[in-house]
């Protein structure tokens, strides 16, 4: 059982591992990374250690042997099809971006409550036409297309009533960006999305560090 | 010096904590707090030490102190105006919502480069109208209003190109949701935002996780 803090940095560690790996970059060692993530350099051996990713002393890590390895635990090698409910303005952004950088992501289709939205035309970065279907039909379809994880971009007040229609339809894992806490039943998993996160430390930094 | 990985776990600790305070909920120790946001409790500990926030064996940590210590800590105390560049489907969403769940951060003007978008009526949750101007107005209003904070949220291709005019008109922290790493001087500080990493991190609980 890998502690939930390692988990969360497994994706910027695969998504710097790739950079590196694009750059042509063979080999690192843990105070590399520690440097370029800011994470601590006791931190990121002993979460690779947990993986069993050992590096050899003076050599460091393999590069690309640990992206194989990363992109395995995060299962990157099966593509995930993803769906949104709430196709507003944050939900017309993520499918219009429809997670680009990320192989393994793919927002296969949109739902909304509002039938004038099923007439938007959506295309994503690959120039792929993503479809929006009425939220009437979301057990129907995320059943035909076997989708398990749903992105959560409705407004505040309808975040728990979509939640329940999701957890009846099936679905494992919702990303949500509604303001409150969704309650699901624990075979369910939701990681929320905070986008004023970055702000705060962001001001932290121009406020206390005026030059780094 | 703080470092940067604690930094970055402050606005998480100051959310949390303030959930509590809303609770009236008065006391709380390190493993309390490490169980409900999931840091080892040795970090929370660790952390806390940076800011000199020491807590009384058997008695934890005072709530209300420690909050109004880290309001402080991350200039909660003053009000943060912050302008939004490119508004489109992203950049509307954040207006909307303008960080209503945080006092200290207000979005107070939007920038286009499409002059149609000056005429989009924006209201945010505390019923406000947020303004839009051209881009090109962009140097004299941030000045007049002492705005040193931006959000870019412009297409990839002006990416950069908005970043330097934001600097010239001496910008001091961008937070950056374009998906690519903006060049800046040492003086400016970037905190960009990559909405999939969540995403990540909940494929791997869905996959590897059935039931926590
Ligand atoms: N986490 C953050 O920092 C952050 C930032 C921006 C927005 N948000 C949140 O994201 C959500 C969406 O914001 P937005 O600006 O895109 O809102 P929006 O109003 O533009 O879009 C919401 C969409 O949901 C649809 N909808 C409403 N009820 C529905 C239902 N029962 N079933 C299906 N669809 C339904 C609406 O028709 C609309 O298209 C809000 O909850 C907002 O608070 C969060
Ligand atoms: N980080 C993530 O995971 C994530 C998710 C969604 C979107 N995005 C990114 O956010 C950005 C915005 O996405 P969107 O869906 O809102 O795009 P959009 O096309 O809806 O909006 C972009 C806006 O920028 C304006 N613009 C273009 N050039 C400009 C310039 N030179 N100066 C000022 N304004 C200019 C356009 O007129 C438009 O209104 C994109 O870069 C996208 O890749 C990132």
């Amino acid at each position: 059982q890998i502690p939930r803090a390692t988990a969360q940095r497994l994706p910027i560690y695969y998504y710097y591992l790739s950079t590196l790996n694009d750059a042509g970059i063979k080999r690192i060692n843990s105070s590399e990374i520690s440097e370029a993530i800011k994470f601590d350099a006791a931190t990121v051996r002993r979460d690779f250690s947990y993986f069993g990713a050992l590096g050899k002393r003076g050599f460091g890590y393999d590069v690309s042997a640990l992206l194989s390895f990363f992109s395995k635990v995060l299962s990157q090698d099966k593509l995930n099809k993803v769906a949104v409910v709430g196709v507003g303005n944050l939900g017309q952004a993520l499918m219009k971006n429809n997670f680009s950088h990320t192989s393994n992501i793919e927002i296969v289709m949109g739902f909304d409550a509002d039938d004038d939205k099923r007439s938007i035309k959506l295309v994503n970065e690959m120039g792929k036409s993503v479809p929006v279907y009425h939220v009437k039909e979301l057990a129907e379809r995320l059943h035909a297309n076997n989708i398990t994880i749903a992105i959560l971009t409705v407004p505040e007040k309808a975040a728990q009533e979509v939640t329940d229609q999701l957890v009846a339809a099936g679905i494992k894992g919702i990303l949500n960006f509604s303001p409150i806490r969704i309650t699901v039943p624990s075979s369910v998993r939701v990681q929320n999305v905070d986008l004023t996160t970055g702000m705060q430390t962001l001001i932290y930094f121009v406020d206390n560090f005026k030059n780094i």
